[in-house]
């Protein structure tokens, strides 16, 4: 019963990466095999897990050529039960080496991921800021979408083109698309502008917005730099009481337990 | 004595749009005639100055094809002496035609501002959070880089590619291409990482950094629900405050007065 789950928005800084890695590290400590896969050539989220750019190992880009086995472009993280196919700026050129690739550029990932994944029970992508070719392999492998929401007024205006892009894709390469929810991230309770996101969002995604509310906690921002996530950085934080909370809202709604 | 500048980082969510709605505004209220060019699709600097989608105006798009002059694709905005070239969605299939453009797909945008620039003193272009065909173009139609760098560890991360990039353009399409500055972005100055990501960028780069650091203010999110640049929002918050202080360090810096 493997997942694949892309985690994903065009718009920039709104949470994608941290929130890829951190529920990443959640399901592992929640006993999951965990897989993140890194497709953005800025590598942060190979980064956030530890992962040196100087330790030689296999990267997305690797993977992407063919020649190596997901299992041999997969590392081991400072978490048990997490592993992680890391990118770094070789990814830049697998998004026009895509475009010009031509027929059958949309299932390069899908055909990559499908064979494998019984391996982990979750494999979560961390996309790049556009609709570019790397996301749409991501759209085209995933089983699902979890989209990150700032709790800014910019983050609303592009989730109508995000939507078009989902339903492009569910109707040509990946009919069994479907999208896993929508999180509110960087939320600050305090705040009119958060507390108005919140509600437009609610209002227009009533069953797909998910109760738990990632906020604005410094901690989260802190973790990679030292390589970490959240729950080994700092267990106490009101970040990884969020992350672990929506970790369970995750595996209840995916699993129903 | 006309001059283009582009906005950049691939790291999204920095403060490009932001930087590049507000500086032009308050270029435009010192009197310098000011067109702001929207090159992401998401359309953020569009929106942040009033455009309306339903408008029917020429968009970037339309520009890029060549069909017009960038006297008729400009429109005009909520400020005197500001116009913008707005963006919408179809700006997104510009980014896919370039690549497939083949030779001279770098130097489009160039030959098409630069035969049209004396009309205006200052023009700034917002670029999308990538280092793809659009960016690129921006890059050798510009005669300088400003880079907006977020108070946050990722940030740092993605500058050195972003500089080689530069590098790249300036040895190949735009030798006269240089650094604008650095500018540090939603800084706050209780926040040890802040003050941290604040001393490393000023020990990397003492020059080009500037001095004025625009700090994490909500009115500034607050303002392109509005329609509006800080300035005309909330022209007593500290975040208008920066952004006049920050228009006042760029002339500066480019004319020396
Ligand atoms: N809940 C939070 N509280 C405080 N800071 C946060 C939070 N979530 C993310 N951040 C910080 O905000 C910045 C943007 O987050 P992140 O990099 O995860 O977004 P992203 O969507 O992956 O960005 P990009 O579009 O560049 O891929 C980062 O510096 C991150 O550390
Ligand atoms: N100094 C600031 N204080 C508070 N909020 C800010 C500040 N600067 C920008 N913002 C808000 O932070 C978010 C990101 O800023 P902005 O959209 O300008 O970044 P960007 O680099 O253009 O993003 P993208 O990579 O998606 O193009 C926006 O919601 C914006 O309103
Ligand atoms: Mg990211
Ligand atoms: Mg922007």
């Amino acid at each position: 019963m493997s997942r694949i789950v892309a985690i994903a928005n065009q718009k920039g800084g709104v949470g994608k990466t941290t929130t890829a890695i951190n529920l990443a590290a959640c399901l592992a400590a929640m006993n999951y095999r965990t897989l993140l896969i890194d497709l953005d050539p800025q590598g942060n989220a190979s980064t956030g897990v530890g992962w040196r750019r100087d330790s030689g190992t296999p990267t997305t880009y690797d993977l992407l050529g063919g020649e190596l086995s997901l299992d041999a472009a997969a590392s081991p993280t400072v978490v048990d039960l997490l592993s992680v196919v890391p990118a770094n700026t070789d990814l830049a050129g697998a998004e026009v080496e895509l475009v010009e690739y031509g027929d059958g550029r949309e299932i390069i990932l899908r055909d990559l991921l499908r064979p494998a994944m019984n391996a982990w029970d979750y494999i979560i992508i961390d996309c790049p800021p556009s609709l570019g070719m790397l996301t749409i392999n991501a759209f085209t492998a995933s089983d699902s979408i979890l989209i990150p929401v700032q709790a800014e007024y910019y983050a609303l205006e592009g989730l109508a083109r995000l939507l078009d892009t989902i339903n492009l894709v569910k109707r040509s390469t990946n009919r069994s698309l479907r999208i896993e929810g929508l999180v509110l991230t960087m939320h600050d309770a305090r705040n009119n502008l958060s507390r108005q996101v919140e509600a437009e969002v609610r209002e227009h995604f009533p069953q797909a917005t998910y109760t738990t509310v990632i906020p604005r906690n410094v901690r989260l921002s802190e973790a990679p730099s030292f390589g970490e996530p959240i729950i080994t950085y700092d267990v106490t934080s009101r970040g990884a009481r969020s992350y672990i909370d929506l970790a369970r809202e995750f595996v209840v709604r995916d699993r129903g337990e």
